[in-house]
């Protein structure tokens, strides 16, 4: 966080703007549902802050290394933890031996502590990551409280059971948490009916209904179609993003050439050394030279830099390492797939990865030289313009395998390499911090801007919240220069990549209008998901009758439009609500998905003192007798103040496909 | 003997304003099915009474079956592990 923040606008250093409108979020509690967190991190610090919010019903538990008197405080204002869903699965107590895990909120993992400190944490000047991403880091809504629900626990990396996590939600709604936070998924493979056997979308309903906002990741299967989770409509979809940062690692060869791979080495400069590709002879020369399986030993390596090729990620660069370092080599060079979450190596040694083209270049080097030597520099830290920001290959996309017709992820935010506090058992702390990438760093930038926007509107409700957020994310990056997405190959973004495009916090604090919606509004997603009128009646608690006919799903008031099996033509309504100045005009801009027009009736909206709500409807028109995959395209309401957009997304469908067309 | 594994019995938004009286509630339908509340005590892992209606329980497959049929209950689901991201 050390550059996420003012990446997103929220700088400090910035007189105005959401971060100091908001009062950096206080009174706003935050809920987090993770690892559990480590109280002595200067993250979470209560100096300076009020008392704790009068709305707080919560009460923080003492248990093992962890004393609710002194490690509770004004920053901390909650903190319990839920286990009894997850021994009751293995059958067995968990393995708490060597400090591995606690009995209590305190975290042992480091992710808990890593996420809720990106929420809410507070301002931790100099903090640096080996030397790397120097700077203040802290949480998108530094003064905002934490609510601490440890409901996962260092079992194969961090488990948590859905009886954990149901029965957290169960009582941060009768604590009074403003938003939850979880940094979450399913485990491979999905459900199909994921949406009921994870508990989170049971919980959350019942959350959102009472006005909490629910921020969840969409998880870490990217760049793969149709791997998004957490995909009800009422949750907040989080897709991860880079920022305006990178970490170049000069490669300079023998003949002069430099390349710049990228790392997380800040070792010294390993000067010119022999550089190998192990390479067999035979049929299949490039067998050895596989970083998941290389095949090298002391004389072929010791004292020399090694190049190897993988298809796969983080593991494969990690294992070559160890090869390469206990055979006696001084460095390796990876080439795979460009992804730009980083890790460093074990004990320092340099690992340096580079994208194929560059690796092919080097080994062009290496087998057109007698004797290839390379240098090896350490990394160092650029920010800004000439870095632009991508959605992530680990990312998950959409479209929505449970319901199409529901845009997911909803919005992107940060989740690579981000620095921020962490448990010092984090097997890769340095100081009490750490560099992490995934969805999950990602969940809680968002979770702090909703808090952000809570403590400015606090009678928001969570869907207008979330339709603020999705409506004016950034679709280009600051340079002006459009969004990419990491795959093979890289693409342009698109809605499924990144749902409204990435977080836009400032312009999310005045949206204009607002796609609102309540309870009632989401009892036409389960009539149209076949729950029956029995079954929503008790789930709402009021009696309810689906109509006969079967809700269209298309007009769920959602802040996007995803048609996923156009016809010939259909038409779906919006409504929305006036949340700026009472006197406005807005005018509809469209820009209809290839193949396909679009028409907005009206195509103007005036709002007065009185009218505070219109409704408009979409007519969509297929212009060709074809199946076809996801064309994307907008459509913006805007008054010349306020730019209120709404992705739209349409595949078209006359015949039954026989093909899955994403 | 068959195995029993963790559920959800979800019961939708709460009958009572009364924490008490729902755990209580859940209990008797747990011990409904598993014969008596002493037992339903052992195999009861959670009650979900604040933000809505539910418990969390062991049951073995075919008394999960027989808690999905009674009156009240939305959905059983059964318990399963997420990932941190």
């Amino acid at each position: 966080t050390t550059r996420s923040w003012d990446f997103l606008g929220l700088s400090a250093h910035s007189p105005v703007n959401t971060l100091h409108n908001s009062s950096m979020g206080d009174g706003v509690i935050i809920g987090v549902l993770d690892t559990g967190i480590w109280p002595e991190a200067k993250s979470f610090s209560d100096k300076g802050l009020g008392p704790i919010p009068s709305h707080w019903k919560g009460v923080c538990e003492s248990g093992k290394r962890f004393k609710a008197k002194s490690h509770c405080n004004r920053k901390i204002i909650g903190a319990r933890w839920f286990v009894e869903g997850l021994v009751a699965e293995y059958g067995q107590p968990l393995n708490i031996s060597g400090n591995r895990e606690f009995f209590s909120p305190r975290d042992a993992n480091g992710h808990g502590t890593h996420t809720a400190s990106t929420a809410a944490g507070t301002f931790v000047h100099n903090v640096s990551y080996r030397g790397l991403g120097h700077g203040t880091i802290r949480g998108g809504a530094p003064r905002a409280r934490l609510a601490i629900y440890k409901v996962c626990w260092n079992v194969l990396g961090g488990q948590c059971s859905s009886a954990d996590i149901l029965k957290a939600f169960d009582e941060a709604i009768h604590d009074g948490v403003d938003v939850l936070s979880l940094s979450i998924g399913s485990s491979i493979p999905l459900f199909s009916d994921i949406d009921e056997r994870n508990g989170i979308a049971t919980g959350s309903f019942h959350a959102v209904a009472k006005g909490i906002t629910v921020v969840c990741g969409a998880a870490n299967d990217g760049p793969f179609a149709q791997t998004v989770q957490n995909s009800a409509p009422w949750i907040l979809t989080v897709a991860a993003s880079s920022m305006d940062r990178a970490f170049p690692t000069p490669i300079t060869l023998g003949n002069n050439k430099t390349f710049l791979g990228q790392a997380i080495y800040t070792g010294k400069e390993i000067g010119f050394s022999s550089l190998i590709y192990p390479e067999t002879k035979g049929l299949n020369p490039n067998s050895a030279g596989v970083c998941q399986s290389l095949s090298v030993d002391n004389s072929m390596v010791a004292g020399k830099v090694v190049l190897c090729f993988t298809t796969m990620n983080l593991g494969a660069v990690r294992s070559a390492a160890e090869v390469v370092k206990e055979a006696g080599g001084v460095g390796l060079i990876v080439a795979k797939n460009p992804s730009e979450a980083l890790y460093p190596c074990t004990d320092g040694f340099p690992c340096v990865e580079v994208d194929y083209e560059i690796g092919t270049r080097i080994l062009f080097y290496i087998r057109s030289t007698r004797s290839p030597v390379v240098k090896l520099s350490p990394s160092k830290t650029i920010v800004g313009e000439p870095v632009l920001a991508k959605v992530a290959h680990f990312s998950s996309r959409g479209p929505n395998s449970i319901a199409p017709a529901i845009l997911k992820p909803d919005i992107a935010a940060p989740g690579v390499n981000i620095l921020a506090a962490t448990s010092p058992l984090d097997r890769f702390q340095d100081g009490g911090y750490a560099m992490h990438s995934g969805t999950s760093m990602a969940t809680p930038h968002v979770s702090g801007i909703a808090a952000l926007l809570k403590a400015m509107h606090p009678d928001w409700s969570p869907a207008a919240i979330k339709s603020a957020i999705v409506t004016t994310a950034w679709r280009n990056n600051p340079s002006g220069f459009p969004v990419f997405a990491e795959g093979s190959p890289q693409k342009l973004a698109d809605p499924f990549d990144y749902g409204g495009g990435i977080t836009n916090p400032n312009d999310a604090a005045q949206p204009g209008l607002v796609y609102d919606m309540a309870t009632d509004d989401y009892v036409n997603y389960l009539c149209a998901m076949d729950y029956n009128n029995t079954a929503i009646s008790r789930l709402t608690g009021n009696p309810t009758v689906c109509p006969t006919e079967g809700p269209s799903i298309l007009n769920i008031n959602l802040p996007s439009i995803t048609i996923p099996n156009l016809r010939n033509s259909t038409t779906l309504t919006r409504t929305v609500t006036n949340v700026g100045a009472s006197n406005s005009i807005y005018r509809a801009v469209i820009e209809p998905p290839f193949g396909t027009s679009v028409s907005v009736e009206p195509n103007v909206l005036v709002f007065d003192r009185k009218t505070k709500k219109l409704t408009f409807s979409v007519t969509v028109n297929a212009a060709h007798q074809v199946n076809t995959g996801y064309f994307f395209g907008s459509i913006t309401w805007t008054d010349g103040v306020h730019t209120v957009r709404t992705p739209l997304s349409v595949r078209t469908e006359i015949s039954q496909p026989y093909i899955d067309e994403n | 003997e068959a195995t029993s594994n963790v559920h959800i019995v979800y019961l939708g938004e709460r009958q009572h304003d009364d924490p008490m009286l729902t755990t209580n509630s859940h209990h008797d339908m747990l011990a409904s099915v598993v014969g008596s509340k002493e037992i339903a005590s052992e195999l009861m892992v959670y009650s979900y009474k604040h933000g809505f209606s539910g418990f969390a329980a062991k049951f073995t497959e075919s008394q999960a079956q027989k808690v999905a049929e009674l009156p009240g209950v939305v959905r059983v689901i059964p318990n399963s592990l997420h990932r941190i991201q």
